[in-house]
């Protein structure tokens, strides 16, 4: 389970607090993995007291911004530089606390962050990244000190809602067809998602040296054995997985990166977990 | 189980802090897990004034009790006046029925008390309640509400306060973590707010909150 417990002295208008910690939660908590498996208690809780701020400043709030387009209402939030400060302080701080859960994982030896670059949605990238940080097969790799890219590819393969999406894509396609229909914008993204010609996977060592190609769109590299070695024997590293990767550089397009954060899986999990009963 | 830090974690046990106005933190024993004969079990974390407040909760369709009790708490006063949050640690109060609601709802109202003693029973309780440990097995709420009193006495705002606080929430981790650091917003460069957290989490990990 995970349990969170975040105080500070700033003033805060109380209807905005939940918007605030949703967003850093977002980015912080909801983006890691030990085992995959969801708690039924997990809570983050989050107090601001106001106790540091001067006495003539107002709570700090988030204004909704009604915007109507061509697919109907919308709300967008609009912020103040203090709020938006607040919120990169605050999510940057809920992300300092996540790590430290994933370098206390049970058993854990290795902390492992999962860059996934997308030039498709941001939705994929983190789909693929979850995908990778669940496979128990890629974990116990990372356990052994093998740069198994074979696994990594696997995962985010049959990422949920990537695959899935690839099958609606097909749906739609055919009845796209029949109806004379423009495609829905969505599912050309979902089939863009993951093209195996445009993928490629490195290792990027946490000592700062330069990234370790395993895969370079859809083709394997010679892979320097001892360097690989090197790498995952160190307590962190870097899964950088780019699905955009077109070879084209240059070219200016909008990519999108999702980051996760996970841990090996080693003997002592199953000795703890075995152990653990009611 | 033996809580002495392995070396290799050492480095991430902060030494010193820096620590939000107003807010005091402490724990307690009450040996919720028959096995625990000596650590503390039983954090608080409070305000020492009615402040706002907010959550997220797992998404997981069988939430635990102190789930249910703290996000129905934080609805009906609108986020409004709360005083701290009370955790224990060693039994997840979960999976256990309409029993577990009101023990969730006990430890939130013996926690009032601390601070208002004269807390009706009627009112919306002022304090968050968070459990964990073992799934299915029932809290035992006697040992908590015997517990709580002492907290009073415990509670403070040093860091060593902030750490056994941090402590006591443990159940397999490792090591306490909690961080703190203090910050200046745009508007007024000269005030200094600061923002501290802890947090726990070892096993059955994989968050998915709103």
């Amino acid at each position: 389970t995970l349990l969170g417990i975040i105080c500070t002295d700033v003033k805060i208008d109380p209807a905005s607090m939940r918007t605030l910690l949703v967003r850093a939660v977002n980015k912080s908590f909801n983006c890691i993995s030990i085992d995959g498996d969801t708690s039924t208690n997990d809570t983050v809780a989050f107090f601001a007291n106001g106790a540091a701020a001067p006495e003539d400043v107002k709570p700090l709030y988030y204004s909704p911004m009604d915007e109507r387009d061509d697919s109907g209402p919308r709300v967008r939030i609009r912020a103040n530089s203090d709020l938006l400060a607040l919120e990169r302080v605050l999510t940057g701080f809920a992300q300092d606390l996540a790590k430290l859960v994933v370098r206390d994982g049970e058993g854990a030896t290795k902390f492992v962050t999962i860059r996934v670059k997308s030039d498709t949605t941001h939705d994929n990238a983190k789909r693929a990244a979850v995908s990778i940080a669940r496979s128990a097969l890629v974990k116990t790799a990372l356990y052994g000190k093998d740069a198994n890219w074979g696994r990594i590819l696997c995962a985010i393969g049959y990422a949920p809602g990537i695959m899935d999406s690839r099958e609606i894509r097909l749906a739609d396609l055919r009845l796209a067809r029949i109806t004379r229909q423009p495609e829905k914008e969505d599912s050309i993204k979902a089939e863009r998602a993951v093209i195996p010609k445009r993928t490629s996977v490195s290792f990027i060592p946490a000592d700062g040296s330069e990234e370790l190609k395993l895969l370079v769109r859809g083709e394997p590299e010679q892979v320097d054995e001892e360097r690989a070695k090197q790498i995952l024997e160190m307590e962190d590293l870097e899964i950088l997985v780019r699905l955009e990767d077109d070879g084209k550089s240059a070219e200016p397009k909008r990519v999108t990166e999702a980051v996760f954060w996970t841990c090996d899986f080693s003997h002592e999990y199953v000795t703890i977990n075995g152990d653990y009963r009611t | 189980a033996d809580r002495s830090i392995p070396a290799a974690k050492q480095k991430y046990l902060p030494t010193s802090g820096t620590y939000p106005k107003g807010f005091l933190a402490g724990s307690a024993f009450a040996g919720v897990k028959a096995s625990n004969t000596k650590y503390h079990d039983l954090a608080l974390v409070m305000s020492e004034t009615p402040c706002p407040a907010t959550a997220t909760f797992t998404k997981n369709i069988f939430k635990a009790a102190p789930v249910a009790i703290s996000k129905h708490f934080l609805a009906a006063r609108g986020s409004e006046g709360f005083r701290g949050v009370l955790v224990n640690s060693g039994c997840a109060n979960a999976v256990t029925g309409s029993l577990g609601l009101d023990h969730a709802t006990t430890m939130a109202r013996e926690t009032d008390k601390l601070f208002n003693p004269t807390a009706s029973d009627d009112a919306v309780p002022q304090t968050l309640v968070m459990s964990t440990g073992v799934i299915g097995q029932r809290l035992p709420i006697r040992k908590i509400t015997a517990a709580i009193p002492k907290l009073k006495e415990n509670v403070g705002n040093t860091h060593e306060h902030w750490l056994n606080a941090a402590k006591a929430i443990c159940t397999t981790d490792t090591f306490p973590k909690l961080l703190s650091r203090t910050f200046t917003l745009p508007s007024h460069p000269d005030t200094t707010y600061s923002i501290a957290g802890m947090t726990k989490g070892a096993g059955m990990i994989h968050p998915n909150m709103a």
